[in-house]
């Protein structure tokens, strides 16, 4: 028997926008220490994770472990359905086939379940070691949006390069080259606009932009992105989810000319 | 123009 009920159930909608142009089909993991996704684009370039903790929820109960195969379009679908200052509620049944979202107004007076059927999925699992990353970046999230789409409508690969100047993002094109920097700003009154660079060595990397873009589908879940680099290493893009926990989206590199 | 590397390099499929 599973039942975890969140009182933020925006957070949810917002989680599943940002999750369902990247992948398909995923096992959502159910545990007594959260509720967890890790699943690859299909072309095996990009990994998302997300972990959502027990302790976030107002009622969690999961007695077993259970992995629950959601089609994530058909599971944004259920939740547009959800007003964003809705409770959520997800149950399912330990041999179910099927997942009931339930959608509570703030003040009870409307109440509605979407029962979606639930799918096998064959998951390939991803060891992640843990990373010692060479520079971190801090960053507005609407910043990094408007960088990746902006670059985007020039050329299709980014450069990243991390310097104690900054943090420089370059792409070039058919019709010419961009470049734009963002120097270190403590932003001390406005921490949400803070730009913080933590660097061990500068490096440089090239990532495809189109998947970049998908990333920040998850824009409105967090004030800052966090971007972990480390040569020859995928790229780490993390959006805090509210306290409860994280998404973070993973890129290899692309192969240097 | 260049390659793209898989995840798969750099992750053990488990």
């Amino acid at each position: 028997m599973l039942e975890l009920r969140l009182v933020q159930g925006g957070l949810l909608k917002k989680v599943l926008e940002s999750l369902k142009d990247l992948v398909n089909d995923a096992n959502f993991d159910c545990s007594a220490s959260g509720f967890s996704l890790q699943a690859m684009d299909s072309s095996h370039v990009a990994l998302v994770a997300l972990l959502l903790r027990s302790e976030g929820f107002e009622h969690y109960r999961c007695d077993r472990n259970l992995s629950l195969g959601m089609n994530l379009n058909n599971m944004a679908k259920m939740l547009k359905c959800a007003a964003n200052d809705d409770i959520v509620t997800i149950k399912a049944d330990d041999a179910s086939d099927s997942v009931t979202f339930m959608f509570e107004s703030p003040n009870q007076d409307k109440i509605a379940d979407f029962e979606m059927k639930l799918m096998d999925i064959d998951s390939e699992h991803l060891g992640i070691p843990e990373a010692e990353f060479q520079a971190i970046v801090r960053m507005p999230s609407a910043e990094f949006a408007r960088i990746c789409k902006d670059l985007s409508t020039i050329g299709d690969t980014v450069v990243i390069s991390v310097t104690k100047e900054g943090v420089k993002f370059s792409t070039r094109g058919d019709i010419g080259t961009a470049n734009i920097v963002c120097r270190q700003n403590p932003s001390i009154d406005k921490p949400e606009e803070a730009t913080i660079i933590e660097m061990e060595e500068p490096v440089s990397l090239t990532f495809a932009l189109r998947y970049m873009n998908s990333f920040t589908k998850a824009t409105p879940l967090a004030n800052q992105v966090t971007i972990s680099l480390s040569a020859d290493l995928p790229v780490v893009v993390e959006y805090r989810v509210a306290e409860m926990g994280y998404i973070r989206f993973y890129l290899a590199p692309k192969i240097e000319e | 123009g260049g390659g793209q590397y898989s995840l798969g390099k750099f992750f053990l499929f488990g």
